[in-house]
């Protein structure tokens, strides 16, 4: 929360997961950290940034990203797209 | 819920369920699992009572996320409970308390929701002594699971968000659900950028059926959401029920709604007052006229009748707020946009919620004379209304903004005035300062209709186990009904006919949907090609696959995926779309007839007959659409195909946009 407060919060959408959900929670993680790593320059950062690590089913991350983080992180090859974290009402 | 499921013929009307109703059929959706995204359960509620299943599936994975609240128990019935809230700590940027910490609603919505789809039954149901009966879910046998991830808004912030919701689809999907479904709305989005959207095409991909609310944002054109193919989108409409009062005054008797628990006593009539005429001192007559808390003068208003004007605050607000001002009783009055729909509320005085024409005719009366009088008589539950059902004017409409080329919302279930269970942790308005608790509360929107659909789906799942998401949708859309009670066309809130951009394929109708006949069947791979088609690229799509996927060389046209509604958009030149069709009945040979061309428009399907020698067998066909020479173009015009073998009726809403 302390970090969402003062960042604007992002999904990062990276598809599928190829592997079996076992392998997948194993590896997605430290995947999520490598990759949002090597757009900040510093995979602590990107530890502490990434409050969700979607890896059952779906591969991807929600991190709390500056605005230019978040479009850096939509030029990565392995990104199929990149959505602020929107807010949705009951109906 | 009550009455609902009366009025779409799963019981009698004396609570007794006949041999061939669906539920019967369908073993009451034993065997079926359903995940409710939402504001979370309240456990103790009878609606999830367990006392007639047995133990919990074997296959089932979900938990009961319970640490922050030992109170919170799942059993035979709720099997699963989880909270997601770290999208909401970051989008409000504030502490969680622990109420943000645990799968129980203190909302009311999600207890509301869940017990419509899958709720065990309850006999003696009602809200505020109105609308008695038997609640019960759409499945009332089948196993329920929560997932929370709407929380109080902060600061109007919004209440649900993506990352939560995301998250939530992936755990229901790794649970093992077999519908989803999710009561919350959006604008629409490019489908890559939209959780919803992103997380239904996992859950499709792994055979679960999804089911989401169309919105609230009617009636204007164009506001249906939640509009990927693969979702099955739920607009709403009114049952047969509806709980008049009236307003008498000036030899005048005004038929309004309500749902008031306490009424005026006595037969004498009390001076009525237009709260435009009672402002408190420091507050604007146009604040007083929509009777904003602390807005009405109490030397005013004390012991009289106010007239209120609906907007500027909640409508269960204004009762409140002449409560406090120590008025007797309220009328509200629509605004001009909001015409005759009158919504029957839990106000919290005797209230009763009137027509525009109606309020005009009543303040013209009270400005006629320093003597005005009247009176409030005390709402009835009746049954019966017709004509029914009607759409409901706040229930959001097609055209699809996102793919015009799939008709939008794809059908309609009651969403008005529905009773289910509730939360105690919250009034049944819902207000703050309401400390009233309720076991069974009335809520309307698409919210409501919403999980009546997902209720259907968990039926035909314990039938058809084997069925894929698309063919339990393709058996609801195609079964589904153009005609209100009385076998005339739904018309909308206004008493105009509807058109499929209200209901879609029509009213839904469980019996009929457990038996479609045919089948529009659709695989992942079809929604893949069907994406490269509106221009995704082929990287994306491979990543969503988890394997090598090439775009198709010969690119399908997004008219040819096979949805159970057709949709032509900007027809000049004679077009032709491409539907296959899977038996799911014994052999027999169906024939096709256009039972409605849309205006201005030829429509020919070839083959006109198809045979089927066996269940399962797959035959495609071609819909033929021209402009006719002679007409003139118009726009949207609508119509429809059946495909019938003389037991079952396959009915395809037709919707075609000519140029110019």
């Amino acid at each position: 929360p302390a970090l969402a407060a003062t960042k604007p919060s992002y999904i990062v959408y990276l598809g599928g997961v190829g592997v079996s959900p076992e392998e997948a929670h194993r590896t997605a993680a430290e995947s999520h950290y490598d990759l949002l790593g090597s757009v900040l320059g510093d995979r602590e950062k990107a530890r502490d940034a990434i409050f969700y690590s979607y890896m059952r089913n779906i591969n991807g991350f929600a991190a709390g990203l500056e605005p230019e983080e978040a479009a850096a992180v939509a030029e990565h090859p392995a990104v199929v797209s990149v959505f602020p974290n929107r807010g949705r009402r009951l109906h | 819920t009550t009455r609902s499921w009366q009025f779409m013929g799963l019981e009698r009307a004396d609570g007794e369920v006949p041999q061939w109703s669906a539920w019967e059929v369908a073993r009451y959706g034993e065997d079926a699992i359903i995940g409710n995204l939402d504001s979370g359960v309240w456990p103790e509620s009878l609606s999830f009572n367990d006392g007639e299943l047995g133990p919990i599936p074997d296959n089932w994975k979900g938990i009961c996320q319970n640490e922050h609240d030992k109170t919170f128990q799942c059993n035979s019935k709720l099997v699963g409970a989880r909270y997601f809230n770290k999208g909401y700590a970051a989008a409000i940027g504030l502490p969680l308390n622990d109420t943000q910490k645990t799968p129980r609603d203190d909302n009311g919505h999600g207890t509301h929701t869940l017990a419509t789809a899958g709720g065990s039954a309850v006999r003696g149901a009602a809200a505020f002594g109105y609308g008695n009966g038997t609640a019960r879910g759409g499945s009332p046998r089948a196993r329920v699971a929560a997932y929370r991830v709407c929380y109080p808004p902060v600061n109007g912030s919004d209440e649900c968000y993506d990352a939560d919701i995301l998250a939530a689809f992936e755990a229901a999907i790794a649970d093992g659900v077999h519908v989803i479904s999710a009561s919350v709305g959006a604008d629409p989005n490019d489908y890559l950028e939209d959780a919803v959207a992103i997380g239904s095409l996992h859950a499709v991909k792994a055979g679960v059926t999804v089911v989401c609310s169309a919105s609230n944002y009617g009636p204007d054109p164009g506001t249906v959401t939640n509009v990927a193919p693969w979702i099955l989108t739920v607009a709403a409409s009114t049952t047969d029920r509806a709980f008049p009062a009236h307003v008498v005054f000036n030899r005048t008797r005004a038929e309004g709604q309500s749902l008031s628990a306490t009424w005026l006593r006595g037969r004498g009539f009390y001076l009525m007052i237009s709260a435009a005429d009672a402002a408190a001192p420091s507050r604007s007559p146009a604040d007083a006229q929509v009777c904003s808390l602390g807005a009405l003068d109490a030397e005013k208003v004390m012991g009289k009748i106010v007239v209120c004007v609906r907007g500027g605050s909640p409508r269960v607000e204004k009762g409140e707020a002449v409560s406090r001002a120590g008025g007797a009783g309220m009328i509200l009055v629509n605004d001009e946009a909001s015409g005759h729909d009158v919504i029957a509320d839990p106000h919290v005085i005797p209230a009763v919620h009137i027509s525009y024409a109606d309020g005009l005719a009543l303040l013209a009366y009270i400005n006629s004379t320093k003597d005005a009088r009247g009176f409030i008589t005390k709402a009835k539950t009746v049954l019966g209304t017709t004509p029914s059902p009607v759409m409901a004017s706040f229930s959001s409409q097609g055209p699809n903004t996102v793919n015009p080329e799939i008709l939008k919302p794809d059908v309609t279930a009651p969403g008005v005035s529905v009773i289910a269970a509730w939360s105690g942790a919250a009034g049944p308005t819902g207000l703050p300062y309401d400390l009233r608790r309720v076991a069974f509360n009335t809520q309307t929107g698409t919210s409501m209709s919403c999980p009546h659909v997902s209720g259907v789906a968990g039926l035909i799942k314990t039938l058809h186990p084997d069925w894929s998401p698309a063919a339990i949708k393709s058996a609801i859309m195609t079964t589904a009904t153009e005609l209100d009670s009385e076998l005339k066309p739904i018309l909308n809130s206004s008493l105009s006919p509807a058109t499929p951009f209200s209901y879609g394929a029509g009213h839904v109708f469980p019996h009929r949907a457990l038996d479609p006949g045919l089948v529009y069947d659709i695989t992942a791979d079809d929604y893949l090609d069907f994406l490269c088609s509106l221009g995704y690229n082929a990287t994306s799509l491979e990543l969503f696959n988890e394997a090598p996927y090439r775009c198709p060389d010969d690119p399908l046209d997004p008219l040819d995926l096979n949805y159970p509604s057709i949709t032509v958009y900007d027809l000049a030149e004679p077009a032709a779309v491409r539907r296959r069709v899977r038996n799911v009945g014994p052999p027999a040979t169906y024939t096709a007839t256009v039972v409605r061309e849309p205006e201005g428009v030829q429509v020919t399907v070839t083959p006109a007959t198809l045979a089927f020698e066996s269940t399962g067998e797959v035959r495609d066909f071609w819909v033929k659409f021209a402009v006719r020479d002679a007409a003139p173009a118009v726009d949207y015009a609508f119509g429809a195909i059946v495909w019938s073998d003389g037991n079952h009726q396959v009915r395809s809403p037709l919707v075609v946009k000519t140029q110019g």
